[in-house]
C-alpha cells in the first residue's frame, strides 16, 4: 500500500501521474505572433502528460499495440519502453488574423486544443 | 446573419476543470474590448502603415459567433451564413469615385484577390457595400429604384436588388451575392485584380440614377466602413499554422527597404519564432 505525502503525492516509484490531460496556456504575444493574429489573445490548448503503465485503464482508449507495448514493458523495462501519452481527440479555434496581403481573415484550424489523452 | 449570433458564455465550457494560468476572465472579453485595451492595434498601425488594418465589424462578428459555437461544441460550418466553409477572406476595396464626373452612374469596386489559394475550394463570395443616409434627402429618388452590380469586363449582371427611398433614411449595408463570377474563374485568365460595377435605376426602367443621391458615394467613409468582398472557401486538406506563418515571412522579405530598415524588432521576433 502506497502512502500519501502531504501533497497527495505518492513516495517512490508510482510518483508520476497517469497519463492525463494537463493545462497550457498558449499566449500569442508571448511567442510573438501578435503581429498577424487579432484574436484570440490567448486560449487553452492543454497537453497530455503522465505514465502509460500497466494496467492500462480503458479510458486511455490504449491501441492494441499500445496494450501489447505496455505489457512487454512492465515484464522488462529495459527492452521496451512504456507505450506514449498522446492527444487522442482535438479540436478546432476560430482564429482571426491578417494575411500577407493584409486581408483580414476568419480561419477555422483544426487541432488546436486537446479534447482527450490516451495511450498510443 | 445577426439572427445567427450567440452570446458568448461566461466561462467557457473548455476550462471547466482546468487550471486557469492567467486571468479567470479573459475569454468573456468582447473583441471590441480587446481592441479598445489591448496594443495589438496600435502594433499593426505601426508595422503594417498607416492606411491601418481595421477589421469591418462583419469579420469580428463572424469571430465571435462561430467562437462562441465551438465553444458550445457546434460547428462552424453547420451556420448557414458559413457556406460550410472554414476560412472567410474579406478584401477591402480599392476603387475611388471618379469626382470630376457628377453626377456618379456608375461606380467600379476593385479587389486585389490575389491572396486567394488554388489550393482552396470557393463556396462563395459575396460583396457588402455600406450606403449612407442621402445628405440631400430632397433630391432623393422617389419610389422603388433598383441598384444592379455588373463584372467590369462583360457587363453580365451579377446580382439585383430593390430599394425603398424610405429605407434609405437610415445606413446599412447591401449584400450582393457575387458567387456567379467565382464559380467559373480562373486564377490564370482572370489575373488577381476583382472588378465590379455598380449602377442605380429607377424601378424597372433603364434610367440610370445618381449613385451620391441613393448614398452610395465613398467621401469621408472611414475604412470600416468600405465596401468589403467576402470570399468563402474550404480548405481542401488539413491546413497548419506553418503555411500562414511563411506566407507572412515572404511578405516581409519582399519589402521594401524602408520597411526592413525598421524591422529590427521584426527578426527578433522571427527569430524567436
Amino acid at each position: 500500500t502506497a502512502l500519501n505525502n502531504r501533497h497527495g503525492k505518492r513516495h517512490g516509484k508510482k510518483s508520476k501521474s497517469r497519463c492525463s490531460k494537463k493545462a497550457l496556456h498558449v499566449n500569442f504575444k508571448e511567442l510573438g505572433w501578435d503581429d498577424w493574429i487579432i484574436a484570440p489573445l490567448d486560449y487553452e490548448a492543454y497537453h497530455c502528460e503522465g505514465v502509460c503503465d500497466f494496467p492500462l485503464r480503458s479510458h486511455l482508449e490504449p491501441t492494441n499495440h499500445a496494450i501489447i507495448q505496455t505489457l512487454m514493458n512492465s515484464m522488462d523495462p529495459n527492452s521496451t519502453p512504456p507505450s506514449c501519452c498522446v492527444p487522442t481527440k482535438l479540436s478546432p479555434i476560430s482564429i482571426l488574423y491578417i494575411d500577407s496581403g493584409n486581408n483580414v481573415v476568419y480561419k477555422q484550424y483544426e487541432d488546436m486544443v486537446v479534447e482527450q489523452c490516451g495511450c498510443r | 446573419f445577426q439572427s445567427a449570433a450567440i452570446i458568448s458564455p461566461s466561462v467557457p465550457r473548455r476550462n471547466k476543470g482546468a487550471k486557469i494560468l492567467h486571468d479567470g476572465q479573459r475569454s468573456t472579453k468582447f473583441l471590441k474590448e480587446i481592441f479598445a485595451s489591448s496594443p495589438i492595434l496600435s502594433h499593426h498601425q505601426e508595422d503594417f502603415n498607416k492606411d491601418a488594418i481595421v477589421p469591418h465589424d462583419y469579420m469580428l462578428s463572424i469571430y465571435r459567433t462561430y467562437s462562441a459555437a465551438e465553444r458550445l461544441g457546434l460547428n462552424a460550418s453547420f451556420f448557414r451564413s458559413s457556406k460550410s466553409a472554414n476560412t472567410i477572406t474579406s478584401f477591402v476595396d480599392r476603387g475611388t469615385d471618379d469626382l470630376l464626373h457628377s453626377p456618379l452612374r456608375r461606380q467600379k469596386y476593385l479587389f486585389d484577390v490575389s491572396t486567394l489559394s488554388d489550393k482552396e475550394e470557393l463556396v462563395g463570395a459575396e460583396l457588402r457595400i455600406f450606403r449612407k443616409v442621402p445628405g440631400d434627402l430632397q433630391t432623393s429618388p422617389t419610389g422603388l429604384y433598383d441598384i444592379q452590380l455588373l463584372s467590369c469586363r462583360s457587363e453580365r449582371l451579377l446580382d439585383s436588388r430593390s430599394l425603398d427611398p424610405l429605407d434609405s433614411r437610415k445606413p446599412g449595408w447591401e449584400v450582393l451575392d457575387v458567387w456567379e463570377m467565382f464559380k467559373n474563374r480562373h486564377h490564370s485568365d482572370q489575373g488577381s485584380q476583382i472588378c465590379l460595377q455598380l449602377k442605380g435605376t429607377l424601378g424597372k426602367s433603364e434610367m440610370e440614377i445618381d449613385l451620391k443621391q441613393m448614398g452610395f458615394d465613398r467621401t469621408g467613409r472611414t475604412q470600416q466602413e468600405k465596401a468589403i468582398l467576402v470570399v468563402y472557401t474550404r480548405s481542401k486538406k488539413r491546413e497548419n499554422l506553418f503555411n500562414e506563418m511563411k506566407e507572412k515571412i515572404k511578405s516581409r522579405g519582399s519589402g521594401s527597404r524602408s520597411e526592413e530598415e525598421r524591422g529590427l524588432q521584426f527578426k527578433a521576433r522571427r527569430r524567436r519564432r
